[in-house]
């Protein structure tokens, strides 16, 4: 995939910040 | 210390009935205590005062409390509904709830509106997107040019912002997300769904992390 073609909230939304997964890891 | 100690005669601040939060969320009652549990561990890694400060939200994102993150700042500020620095155990679960599978979407794409509108002004600016593309690439490996994040914030600034007013606002924002789904679906946690098998009961939870 090219950079150009990226949407800025899906590359945005990749955060590990916005993982909130990582609450739940023992 | 905690939401709700194994007596459950003291509770600290932003204690609510278990009942009346499962009312109000998409959580049963016992996915509403497994959480309270899932609180406590949070809010005494560092401080047991049973609040969750952001050094321990850091701390349980990152494995690391000092490593600040634009995202889990933003996230930590609208889990704080009272504004008072902390994240108390009422905040915690309704805030969660709004991760869970069977949330309203509706409430995914609004929660997620205030995540990217940083300076809360009611729309998300074309320099808040760009701040948050720069952010996003601090922390990643990705590396690319000044010219490219311009074109990126651009082609996704002129796709949402359909008015062309230079700003999205949420309406626009529902729209986008409309046409593309995958922007929410870190609002969705798969997880929850799980919660009482991964915190079983107070008791015995606490003696598995012993």
């Amino acid at each position: 995939s090219q950079p150009v073609t990226m949407n800025a909230f899906e590359l945005i939304s990749k955060s590990q910040g916005l993982n909130l997964s990582s609450l739940f890891e023992k | 210390m905690g939401c709700m100690c194994s007596s459950g005669i003291k509770h600290t601040p932003g204690y609510e009935d278990p009942a009346l939060l499962a009312k109000e969320t998409p959580f049963t009652v016992s996915e509403v205590e497994s959480l309270y549990e899932l609180f406590n561990k949070l809010s005494s890694s560092i401080i047991d005062d049973g609040l969750i400060h952001k050094e321990e939200f850091q701390l349980a994102l990152f494995r690391n409390r000092n490593k600040s993150n634009l995202f889990a700042d933003r996230i930590f500020d609208l889990f704080d509904v009272k504004r008072n620095g902390v994240i108390e155990c009422g905040e915690f679960v309704r805030s969660l709830g709004v991760f869970h599978p069977n949330a309203p979407v509706e409430d995914k794409i609004e929660f997620a509106f205030r995540l990217y509108d940083l300076r809360q002004t009611g729309f998300i600016e074309r320099e808040e997107l760009k701040e948050m593309v720069i952010a996003l690439l601090h922390e990643s490996d990705l590396v690319l040019s000044e010219d490219v994040i311009e074109v990126i914030v651009d082609k996704t600034f002129s796709d949402a912002d359909i008015k062309g007013d230079g700003k999205i606002d949420k309406e626009e924002w529902k729209q986008f997300v409309e046409k593309n789904p995958s922007l929410i679906k870190n609002m969705t946690l798969p997880y929850l769904k799980d919660i009482t098998l991964a915190f079983p009961s107070f008791v015995l939870t606490s003696e598995l992390e012993d």
